[in-house]
Order: structure tokens, then sequence, then C-alpha cells
């Protein structure tokens, strides 16, 4: 009663992204907190 | 953050953008094919649904309902949002199959309205989720609690082996349910106690940086997560950690690291039930493909999740690809051996 499933390892969307040059567009539209990230050190805790 | 979603005092985490594993299932009878990101970071199991009509689900193999003959329509929708969009979908049960096992009247969802383009380059269709059925966005069991309810397994127990050479090796991952695979791991297995049963989540004693810098230095907790390719931890901790590993930020909020200065890089270890777990330079930085060199990119991404338990980190598969790891559902308890 056990089975092993083979797991295959591809790359990420992001990395797919990245190779397409699509990433920072994809970014700007979907993710603008990992900009404002950038800047999080500037600002006090909280 | 955008990725996190507060429900019923638990916090769910979506990260599809990042997961690299997956394994195929399938769905109904006749059986349908489906490749899965077996995901310890979330608890539930959706596929693509041939009413889809959202341009990522054109890419993917999509669940014909109609053509099973042990399908249960249920009624029901669920939506789930992620860091960089959102699904909705119907809920449904059918029989599911991984490998030679069989798991009757499965609830699962069938996604009919995948927005956006974060799918459409996804190699996998949908995500089978192993988490706490508290981390459930469907209603019903997740895939391993029937499985336990079914007594379809020996043990409760389920372990992965996660490769970090991609062409080289066989397999480049490995999921074993029910059991544990002695041939990959090395000495003896760490028990940690689950300190939350929603992810599998361990209480951390710190981490520290070769040189004496640590983090969390009266402790904190982590998750342990197969659908997460990354190591992720607060950000102000990760904005310092980058910095000691000379990692600097790019336009899109990565952090990369000069790929000639990689062995004069600190170790990083992570002290988790008084074993410490290291990570070198090599292990902790990812090379990319980039014309004819490589990019090097940190392994570590600013995560700001807010819990109970108080600041948490995210061991994804920069971790688990140096540590073979076991998820006990009799014991409540994760173990943790080198790969």
């Amino acid at each position: 009663a056990m089975v092993r499933v083979a797991l295959m390892r591809v790359p990420s969307i992001r990395s797919q992204l990245r190779t397409q040059g699509l990433l920072e567009d994809f970014l700007k539209d979907h993710r603008p907190d990992m900009f404002n990230r950038r800047y999080a050190q500037c600002f006090p805790p909280g | 953050t955008p990725s996190l979603r507060l429900r019923r005092s638990s916090e769910k985490i979506y990260n599809f953008m990042d997961a690299q594993y997956y394994g195929e299932i399938s769905v109904g009878t006749p059986p349908q094919n489906f490749s899965v990101i077996f995901d310890t970071g979330s608890a539930d199991l959706w596929v693509p649904s041939s009413y889809c009509v959202s341009q990522a689900c054109a890419f993917h193999r999509r669940f014909k309902a109609f053509e099973s003959k042990t399908f249960h329509h249920d009624g029901r929708s669920f939506g789930i949002h992620y860091g960089s969009g959102h699904l909705l979908g119907v809920m449904g049960r059918d029989t599911v199959k991984i490998g030679d096992m069989t798991i009757l009247n499965q609830q699962f969802g069938e996604s009919v309205y995948e927005p956006g383009s974060a799918f459409v380059t996804a190699k996998f269709d949908g995500v089978l989720g192993l988490a706490y059925q508290s981390l459930a966005e469907i209603l019903g069991n997740p895939v391993f609690d029937n499985m336990l309810a079914q007594k379809i397994v020996d043990q409760p127990v389920f372990s992965f082996y996660l490769s970090r050479r991609t062409r080289t090796s066989n397999p480049q991952g490995e999921l074993l349910l029910g059991g544990i695979d002695e041939a990959m791991y090395n000495g003896s297995i760490n028990w940690l106690p689950v300190s939350a049963k929603r992810y599998w989540q361990v209480e951390m004693d710190s981490v520290v940086v070769q040189g004496g810098s640590s983090f969390c230095p009266i402790g904190c907790h982590a998750i342990i997560d197969t659908g997460t390719s990354l190591i992720g931890g607060p950000t102000r901790d990760v904005l310092r950690l980058q910095q000691l590993i000379g990692a600097t930020p790019t336009n899109n909020g990565e952090f990369v690291i000069d790929c000639t200065r990689l062995s004069s890089l600190p170790r990083i270890t992570f002290i988790l039930g008084g074993k410490e777990y290291t990570l070198t330079s090599e292990q902790y930085v990812r090379k990319e493909p980039f014309g004819i060199s490589d990019l090097c990119f940190s392994g570590f991404q600013a995560f700001d999740i807010i819990s109970p338990e108080g600041p948490m980190w995210i061991l994804g598969d920069v971790f688990l690809t140096e540590y073979y790891s076991i998820f006990d559902r009799g014991l409540d308890r994760i173990g943790l051996a080198q790969a």
C-alpha cells in the first residue's frame, strides 16, 4: 500500500517568463509589491 | 501581501510562479490524465475544466466531466486567489488515481476561469494540495485525508525526494505516498513536531549566517513547502541576508549575485529542533542560463506572513533538494534527513 510518483522538474513560470523577456512587464502588471519591496527598508517597521 | 489571504483565521499562500516539480494523476472513469504540482503549501485539488475558455486553459489538458461515468456534480463554486491573479471554478466529486491507487469520491475543483497570463506558460495543469484540511478552499477532504479515510495507504506518511540535477538524474524527484524510501537519504531522520495543523509548519530555532549574524534569534516558525522553489522569510531579515551574501536587486525585485564570487559566500544554517541544516552558496544560489553564460539568483525571497505564531519562513525547493522530507500525519510531525 505505497505508491511512487515520479516527479519532473521543469522551469518555473517565473523562469520561463524571464527567458522570453516577459518577466518585467508581467510583474509590473501583476505584482506591484515586488517593486515596493525594493524600498521596504526605507520605511519604519510596520 | 497580495499573495497572502486571510480567512477562517488561517493564512493562505498560493505562489504558482515558482513551482517546479510536477507528477501525473488521473481523474474520472475512464481516466483522464493531468500533471499536477504536489503542493504541501495548499490543500485543494483542482484541474482545468473543459468549459474553461481562458487562454491559459487552451494550453492545458482539461477535464471532461461529461465523459466520466463516476463524476458527481456538486453545484458549489470555488475561487482561489494567488499572488498574480485568481481562478474560479466549480466543485465536483470523482475517482482520482495516483499510480495504482484509486481514491473514490474525491472532492476537487474544475477551474472554468483562469484569467491573466500566469498559467499560460505553466507546464502543469493543476495543483494537488497535501496540507491539512483547515487550509482547504474546496469543501471536503483533501486527497491524502481521503486516502487515510479509505485506508488506501498502510502508513499515514508521505515523503519527498527532490533532485537538483534536471537532466542527468533519474528520477528528478519522487513522491512516495504511504511510506519512507530509505534509499533516498543518508543518516538518521530528525523529527520535528507540527506546530500548527494548517501548513506543514514547525518551530525553527534560528537562521545563522557564517561569520556571526543571525535571524529569528529567539525562535520563529517555518513552513515546509514543496510548491515554491525558493526560501522565503520576513522582508527585513531577507533584505539584510541579501546584503550579507552580496546580492543586489534587479528591476524585477529579484536579487542577483556575481557568479564568480560563489566560492567566497558564507554558508547559511537553519537550526530546527536543535539540529543544523547548512546550505552552501552553491546550494542556495540558483543558476539560470542567460545567453551563453549563467545568471546567478539568490535563493532567498521576501515574504511577510503574519500569523498567530509570528513571522514565518518558507523552506521551499532550495532547501528540500538538499534534505529528504517526510510528512507524518499519524504523529503530526515532519522528518528531515540528508538527501
